[in-house]
């Protein structure tokens, strides 16, 4: 179990560098640490971030939208190995702004073959790129209400959507 | 297997009966601070077999069910109905769809349905396991916690390596 | 020491119901509960929020944007009693709406009698409210450099800001 | 008592001597993710006489200092100075402006200075105790943590209360 530890943390820790090269951009990098060697199934992983042309840090001195990114990358590098047949995603892109929505939204389009993405948010970037649109609304104070926005086989979105908020 | 539609009656703030549908490829889903969006994400880690009601943002489970506004009495039971399609060769059923159901009364008490049959819990995990589907998966993201990934201690980090391993 | 702490209670529940109303408008309501009157030097303290039209909750069932709102009430309810000469916000409004975000700026407003508010923010209405502008880059990377762009003489920004984020 | 200006050199991602001066009213600042905006809040936090390093993100004081980008080589020392002007009264001085000067260098050593002449950091505390001005003031409310207001444990509110009389 400490083989299949060992290569399971490889594995991840190679999809973790090439998703944080494509969510940072070129001139990143970054990489997984076992903080003991000698003891790999029980010691702890440190991970190690270096944005375009910072030095390399531990994930603790870098920026609230920085380290979204970088646990995006983390969380992507699980799905390349063990996809699931649907993702749920709550507002995972309220720290970002918008050049870095722009590649999340990249990056997440690359695994819409293999799965279902659900995504809740308030930005109109991350909105602009789904398929579907559902709009939920509580116009009876405190009941909710959904109201379909497809777009999916419409070129736009019908002119009563509601606008997303922010 | 895919993701087919999501049906709550009673659940938290979906007090009326409302189905959503899923195809393939990304859904968003919008609207204003406390409309609802984040009661969805609950219905669906409820409805695979949650059963810590704080990972629910409640104190109790029956916290789920409906408790009323100003215009509306607080409801007796909450509902939920998620349906898979294409599912013989990931799930290893005989049919071609599956639908899981959970219910939750008043007095605490629950229960659980795959294809309208009364079943356990136990079944629900073990037609699950193995595919990625279920709460214990990293493929549901709730809000806030993406940071708790890399602000965990190493130590906990562990579990995100097992869990993929 | 009873009594001072009883004071200060009261006057911040107070405060607390008036900041409650303004940010989340009519119809809402809320109040700050002691968990154990015999014993209120050591006993905690309930937060009890109610948006408009729903029954009153602990704030472990709102949702996020409503317990930013929430915490800011609170935050506001103290400013309140012991003004400081300035107050720095980092990114409050992450987690707000479009709605929710106009309340809060408003409100915020109604305190630059008596302080100074710094704001860190990736929002245009914020932004839009507010009196000087400072821009920071990262034009060569790694190194921060700040590009001001005050318009609180001007009655519009300089043509050449850089777009704000999101 | 009102907030003047800051000015930053070496101090974290600002390698180069940085000033904001600053106006009554609201002042926002914007900018990519990582560019130095909550940098520039730990700088109001550290000269105003912060002790842990960790609540200002880093492992140890020295990592305040600029560490070096692929194009520019480490600094010795960070140093942040803080102006207030019309502290008469609420600050006591004889002055009408007054300014908080704090350096650290990459041994750990550290100085404060007071309009110059060089302090200590009970200097500091006591010329702001009693004014809302300081580290353990509300009045900084860094990147994430508003949530932590309501959610720490009603015991930990009590802190607020206890602050505010
Ligand atoms: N059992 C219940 N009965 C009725 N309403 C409930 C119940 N449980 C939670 N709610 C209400 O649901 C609302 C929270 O909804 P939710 O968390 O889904 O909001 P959201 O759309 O995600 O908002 P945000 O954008 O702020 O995250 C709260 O206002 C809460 O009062
Ligand atoms: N000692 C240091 N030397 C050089 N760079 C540093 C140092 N400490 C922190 N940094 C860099 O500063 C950046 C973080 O800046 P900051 O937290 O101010 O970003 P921000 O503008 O608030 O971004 P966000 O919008 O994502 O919150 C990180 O990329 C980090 O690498
Ligand atoms: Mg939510
Ligand atoms: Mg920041």
């Amino acid at each position: 179990t400490t083989d299949m530890f060992s290569k399971t943390f490889e594995q991840i820790n190679e999809n973790f560098q090439v998703m944080f090269k494509k969510l940072f951009g070129t001139g990143s990098s970054s990489k997984l640490v076992l903080v003991n060697e000698e003891d790999i199934l029980e010691c702890g992983i440190e991970v190690i971030a270096r944005p375009p042309g910072k030095r390399p840090q531990t994930v603790s001195l870098l920026s609230g939208g920085e380290r979204t990114l970088t646990a995006v990358a983390l969380l992507f590098a699980i799905y390349m190995i063990k996809p699931s047949p649907f993702c749920l995603l709550d507002e995972l892109d309220a720290a970002l702004d918008a050049s870095n929505i722009n590649r999340f939204v990249d990056v997440l389009q690359g695994f819409l073959g293999q799965s279902q993405f659900l995504v809740i948010t308030h930005n109109n970037r991350t909105i602009a790129a789904a398929d579907v649109l559902y709009g939920i609304t509580m116009e009876q104070s405190g009941v909710s209400k959904i109201v379909a926005m497809k777009f999916k086989d419409h070129e736009k979105k019908k002119p009563d959507a509601p606008p997303p908020a922010t | 297997v895919y993701l087919k539609s999501l049906e709550l009656v009673g659940f938290k703030s979906f007090a009326l009966k409302t189905k959503l549908d899923f195809e393939p490829g990304m859904t968003a889903v919008v609207g204003p601070n406390g409309c609802g969006k984040s009661n969805i994400a609950d219905a669906v880690r409820w409805v695979l077999g949650e059963q810590s009601a704080k990972a629910l943002r409640g104190g109790k489970m029956e916290d789920c069910i409906f408790n009323g506004t100003d215009g509306k009495r607080p409801l007796g039971m909450a509902e939920t109905t998620i349906t898979f399609a294409d599912c013989e060769n990931v799930l290893g059923t005989d049919y071609n769809e599956i639908s899981i159901a959970r219910r939750v009364f008043r007095s605490g008490e629950g229960q659980y349905f795959m294809n309208k049959a009364p079943c356990r819990l136990k079944d629900i995990q073990r037609l699950f396991m193995g595919t990625g589907i279920g709460t214990v998966s990293y493929s549901i993201m709730e809000q806030g916690r993406i940071d708790q990934i890399l602000s965990s201690r190493p130590e906990d980090r562990r579990t995100i390596f097992e869990e993929a391993s």
